[in-house]
């Protein structure tokens, strides 16, 4: 969210990233800029056109496609009970109850399902899941690509 | 596979990838080219998962998701050197992170203007993906899923949209959503529940958002009209986003950029839309601003 991410240190993959050698190993053209981890250009002329996704939604959840919306339950910016209550307005009927699923024999966080789409928490997790929670990030995404059980 | 673009030797890497991986340029729309980084499956890439991975923002780098969260590598603090992620979600599929849109970390415009949208960002994912599959034919066969953090939160599900929608034919399952904006008035309005049940605010600044916010027992915290209520949802917001807390992450240091980086002000500026620092917002503060430096 926006072109400095709050409270995150991204110098080391920035002194890297800008390295000539790292450049040319990337095929990066010689006249860009040096890289940064977000855009003032692009944040700051950005056009929001969507207050909800629900419309969004629905139309591909009809058409069979699976999905998965996952929080890490510590985060402030896009925090978990907004969009469980997303996912909730959805309308579409609970198919099973709402419940913990374990990692490494721990309660990892929280689930439930509506058909094809998952609601799922990670628990203590902030914003950047795979970062703060990278062997249950790791076991979810497995379970979400492989349709299997959490 | 593109050979032009594949990636064989990278400064700072000790260790011998058991993967393949390409780094090159995917054509966005006339003069828009996105930068991409596709690295394959640990296991069987053949038969593994495909998977687009798009950090939000809008306007950061999907390379931060590489780099510093499901990557194959991760940036040693010197700056320098690479070490493995034994978590990386490359162990079980093929993933490509995308710089998107143009404008964005080493992706480009050859007319330099980078004022998007959401609609324009999907069209030019959407073409992305085609060039992507026009360089790696074999991969059209593998299931293809379309993962989106924050504001890719909009991102995934506006391209998914056009994927299952669209001409090009891909094997396409679903999409996901990491910490996602899904709704701007749950995200703002939820926020300040969690604030409270989080102990964030004291039992003042609860009763008098309860008194001015609700009615009959519904609660407006995210475009109510009254001036009361709009101070102090103000006030709820200053404490979550400007007091010093991590607001990625409640219980983590606050590390790195100081808060008060002009693009952290602008940080936030997607959240709370509706609500504009109030002229008199240190009345209800009754402070100064946060000496938390």
């Amino acid at each position: 969210l926006g072109e400095v991410p709050p409270c995150i240190n991204s110098t080391a993959q920035m002194n890297w990233l800008n390295r000539g050698d790292v450049r040319k190993a990337l095929h990066i053209p010689d006249m860009l800029p040096p890289w940064d981890i977000c855009s003032d250009d692009v944040g700051g002329n950005y056009t929001t056109q969507y207050q909800t996704m629900k419309d969004v939604y629905l139309k591909l959840l009809s058409m069979g496609l699976r999905a998965l919306v996952y929080n890490g339950d510590t985060d402030m910016a896009c925090n978990f009970l907004g969009d469980q209550w997303f996912v909730e307005d959805l309308g579409i009927k609970a198919t099973t109850k709402y419940q913990s699923w374990i990692h490494d024999d721990q309660i990892a966080g929280f689930y439930q399902q509506y058909g094809n789409i998952t609601f799922l928490t990670v628990k203590g997790a902030g914003h950047m899941v795979p970062q703060w929670a990278p062997g249950p990030a790791f076991h979810m995404f497995q379970s979400f690509i492989t349709n299997g059980p959490y | 596979q593109y050979v032009p673009d594949e990636t064989t030797h990278l400064p700072g890497m000790m260790f011998k990838p058991n993967y393949r991986q390409w780094s090159g340029y995917l054509r966005a729309g006339p003069g828009r080219f996105l930068h991409y980084w596709f690295v394959t499956s640990q296991s069987d890439p053949l038969k593994d998962p495909l998977v687009l991975w798009l950090n939000g923002g809008p306007g950061c780098s999907s390379l931060d998701g590489f780099l510093s969260e499901n990557g194959p590598f991760h940036v040693n603090d010197n700056g320098a050197t690479l070490y493995e992620n034994k978590f990386s979600w490359n162990k079980i599929a093929n993933v490509l992170y995308l710089e998107s849109p143009a404008g964005v970390g080493y992706s480009y415009s050859d007319d330099l203007n980078y004022k998007t949208n959401d609609n324009q960002v999907a069209a030019d994912n959407y073409a992305a993906l085609q060039s992507f599959f026009n360089k790696f034919p074999n991969f059209t066969q593998n299931e293809f899923f379309i993962f989106g953090e924050s504001y890719g939160g909009i991102y995934a599900p506006t391209l998914s949209l056009l994927v299952a929608t669209g001409p090009a034919k891909f094997n396409f399952k679903g999409f996901a959503v990491g910490n996602g904006i899904s709704s701007f008035a749950l995200n703002d309005q939820t926020l300040i529940y969690f604030g409270y049940y989080h102990g964030l605010f004291g039992e003042d600044l609860w009763h008098d958002l309860n008194k001015n916010c609700c009615e009959k027992g519904t609660c407006n915290f995210y475009n109510s009209t009254s001036e009361d209520c709009k101070e102090l949802v103000y006030e709820a917001f200053d404490t979550v986003y400007e007091s010093g807390l991590n607001a990625y992450a409640l219980y983590l240091d606050c590390e790195g950029h100081s808060r008060f980086h002009r693009g952290y002000e602008r940080t936030m500026t997607h959240l709370f839309k509706n609500y504009r620092k109030p002229q008199q917002s240190h009345k209800f503060l009754n402070r100064g601003p946060s000496s938390v430096s």
